[in-house]
């Protein structure tokens, strides 16, 4: 899976997401990628996340959802809030996986539950970001 | 004017030092870093989010590296089955897409999806055919093909095995 989320000059956030999904699948399964709420949210008046992993998993925890309630409802920061899902929530629920945010504000959450995420990222006047490992 | 930001992402799992080896390693951050100062420059010149995360995803799409588009895994039937997905925060439009074969950029046909149709989410034929309709472009299995992702499929294809193309096999095969 991969996918991307951006804030622009005007401060709108967008996110996308696209995957081939799970090797040896069957049956038509789709996992959370296309699913609106659970791997690809964008509001601006919270935040654009994308997700990648089991993707089962995410589609029960409503994940990129999850995340912008905590946030809009209990005035969460996106990192804190990104945490609790990946790190809490989603962990509980047994899923393997990460999410990318950001919000209209340019800040920018990498967070994930597994060994490993391929993950950059670039903020305006910054130098680029690129990781794999839990670095 | 507000400050730019973009990230990106490009699968996770049991991504560890020991799965890859230092080419690898070099191969994937170079085409991350690719993808995500592409993204990047279109906000820099006043270009939208949605056109940034479009052109980000569409390079890693490109990129046999990552799970999505020309590196797609192999399903149980051999095949390659895409979904993708877009949403613009500042009007809460969103396009989708499940289960298509064949169309080269998926998240170009979610854009598509989310500005010219009355619908959120598309799947298989039909949203061949709307791709089609639009004229985005289409590409024959053999674009899909990956050494790699191939050997991946034949370790498991008899089984009823299915994996994350990042984590490592766990050792559940049964006789």
């Amino acid at each position: 899976t991969v996918g991307a989320v951006a804030v622009d000059q005007e401060g709108n956030v967008a996110s996308a997401t696209s995957t081939g999904g799970m090797t040896n699948k069957r049956y038509n399964r789709i996992g959370d990628t296309p699913i609106i709420g659970s791997g690809t949210y964008a509001n601006n008046h919270t935040c654009a996340i994308s997700c990648t992993g089991h993707g089962e998993f995410f589609i029960r925890a409503v994940v990129a959802y999850d995340v912008s309630c905590l946030m809009e409802y209990k005035g969460y920061t996106l990192q804190k809030a990104c945490e609790e899902v990946v790190l809490k929530k989603l962990v509980k629920f047994g899923g393997e996986g990460g999410l990318i945010a950001v919000t209209p504000s340019a800040e920018v959450a990498l967070v994930f539950n597994s060994e490993g995420m391929y993950r950059a990222s670039k903020s305006a006047g910054e130098e680029t970001l690129v990781a794999i490992y839990k670095e | 004017m507000h400050k730019t930001a973009i990230a990106i992402h490009g699968g996770a799992g049991t991504i560890t030092q020991a799965n890859l080896s230092p080419e690898q390693d070099k191969a994937y951050r170079a085409a991350l870093k690719k993808a995500v100062e592409a993204g990047h420059q279109v906000l820099e010149r006043g270009g939208s989010a949605l056109d940034a995360v479009e052109l980000a995803v569409v390079h890693l799409e490109d990129s046999p590296l990552f799970n999505a588009g020309r590196g797609s895994v192999f399903t149980k039937e051999g095949k390659h089955e895409m979904d993708a997905s877009i949403m613009c925060g500042k009007t809460l439009e969103a396009g989708a897409l499940a289960g298509v074969r064949s169309i080269k950029n998926p998240v170009k046909l979610a854009r598509a999806i989310m500005e010219h149709s009355d619908h959120v989410m598309l799947s298989g034929y039909g949203a061949e055919e709307f791709a089609l309709s639009y004229g985005l472009e289409f590409a024959p299995e053999a674009y899909f093909f990956d050494r790699y992702r191939y050997e991946q499929w034949s370790e498991v294809r008899d089984s009823d095995i299915f994996m994350l193309d990042h984590t490592a096999q766990r050792d559940e095969k049964f006789g």
